[in-house]
């Protein structure tokens, strides 16, 4: 554990409950994307079945039981106790285009074949583009909710943060995991868009339109 | 969880 790991965590952490506060403070998920809340579910699924196997700490199976929780919490909110408000119209893109390729590559470029790396490699994968759906919703309706923003730069950064975090245990314990640094290079690449619009419009009190 | 790969992280 160091302060970047840990600042990333407590990052994640904050945007899941972000949302999850805002869903029920608003009774509403206008603007929030029920794809990519799908596909986190499935990212904390296939990444935490290790839960049952394998115990880190006990920091660590404390998150991973409160991420799991406030993601399967989220969808039910979604997709049960606030459906009517989910704006299903602008959701529209394919997530099978992620889900399937995620798992091929997931087959080709791992590190041992077993049903649990698969599965955490998949996870990787997944996460790595799961906020696409989301993405590609606020480009669609051309604007994003302040909170919703907030929530995005809190997810985005959280895998910034893990990246220092990877070159820092570079240098003091040798960890180098390919596969989970190039995933996550991606993944807050996806993001650089949305944290100059955040840095030039939310943080100077506007609301985030796309021109 | 070995230290030296990444199931040690969220």
């Amino acid at each position: 554990m160091n302060i970047f790991r840990l600042s990333g965590d407590l990052s994640h952490l904050l945007a899941i409950l972000l949302l999850l506060v805002k869903i029920w403070k608003t009774r509403s998920c206008a603007g929030i994307s029920g794809k990519s809340q799908i596909l986190f579910a499935i990212v904390y699924t296939t990444r935490y079945l290790d839960l049952f196997t394998s115990f880190v700490s006990v920091y660590n199976s404390f998150m991973k039981v409160v991420f799991l929780t406030a993601s399967y919490g989220t969808l039910y909110l979604m997709f049960f106790k606030f459906k009517p408000t989910y704006d299903h119209n602008h959701d529209s893109f394919r997530i099978l285009y992620l889900i399937i390729p995620s798992l091929v590559l997931s087959f080709i470029i791992v590190h041992v074949y077993t049903v649990m790396e698969i599965l955490w490699t998949y996870s990787i994968y997944l996460e790595a583009v799961a906020i696409m759906p989301q993405l590609f919703m606020v480009s669609r309706t051309g604007e994003a909710e302040t909170i919703t923003s907030h929530y995005l730069f809190a997810l985005g950064s959280y895998r910034a943060l893990y990246i220092l975090n990877w070159i820092y245990r570079y240098y003091t314990e040798d960890f180098l995991d390919m596969i989970v640094i190039i995933a996550g290079i991606v993944q807050t690449i996806l993001y650089c868009d949305f944290f100059y619009l955040y840095i030039t419009k939310v943080l100077k009190g506007k609301r985030l339109s796309l021109p | 969880g070995n230290p030296k790969d990444g199931k040690d992280e969220l």
